[in-house]
């Protein structure tokens, strides 16, 4: 593993830790998107059936589990916590997620490594990961003003893909034999979907003033 | 065509 994916898995972990200590310390949890949390949990659960049939470290099946857990930790808080889920922005988190579940389905038939069941479901997670955040986005320019934590925890989201692509760079120069196509190709999609929201985090930054998207 | 690996990522 090197330094590149290793700090990726720390910022994914981390986003995920700014989004639990947010709705743990304020109990509420405006500006996050429930259909963006769906789907990640879903990403996890399809991905790492794996954790049944292939055994690659103890940091892997760890982090495997951590992420499990604490998606559905998020998506059970947002849905059954009597303070949480009265303060989700159900008006404004309408993007139509089902769409993504079904295109990236169908591109999992089509685009896999391997037509078999573990694989397809892979290639699906992979599919649904790199789009999952578009709900998250789209609630975030509705509703214009982002608090702090939120901003924070979709930067170590975008921070996290970002560090990947370095990681998969690395790995084609060290590894000739490493072509993850499926992966890459997602990850950069993926990545671009940060790209406005990187500028606006940056220029927030740079003025030490509050993150604000264009409407 | 080699067979995929194992997918070693997260």
């Amino acid at each position: 593993m090197n330094i590149f994916r290793f700090l990726g898995d720390m910022t994914h972990l981390i986003s995920i830790l700014i989004l639990l200590l947010k709705i743990y310390a304020t109990k509420s949890c405006s500006g996050i998107s429930l259909k963006t949390q769906e789907l990640y949990a879903l990403v996890f659960l399809t991905r790492y059936l794996d954790l049944f049939t292939d055994f690659i470290s103890v940091y892997n099946t760890v982090m495997k589990l951590v992420f499990i857990a604490s998606s559905l930790a998020i998506v059970w808080c947002m849905r059954n916590h009597p303070l949480v889920r009265r303060s989700y922005d159900k008006q404004l988190d309408t993007f139509r997620h089902y769409f993504l579940l079904l295109a990236s389905f169908l591109l999992a038939l089509l685009l896999h490594e391997k037509f078999a069941f573990q694989e397809v479901l892979w290639a699906f997670s992979i599919y649904l990961e790199a789009v999952a955040i578009l709900p998250q986005l789209v609630l975030l320019q509705r509703s214009g003003n982002v608090d702090n934590l939120t901003g924070q925890y979709v930067f170590f989201l975008g921070a996290y893909r970002a560090l990947y692509i370095f990681n998969w760079i690395y790995r084609y120069f060290i590894d000739p034999h490493f072509t993850r196509w499926i992966a890459c190709v997602s990850g950069l999609v993926q990545t671009a979907l940060y790209a406005d929201f990187f500028y606006y985090y940056f220029i927030s930054w740079k003025n030490n003033a509050k993150l604000q998207l264009p409407a | 065509n080699p067979e995929p690996e194992v997918h070693d990522e997260l």
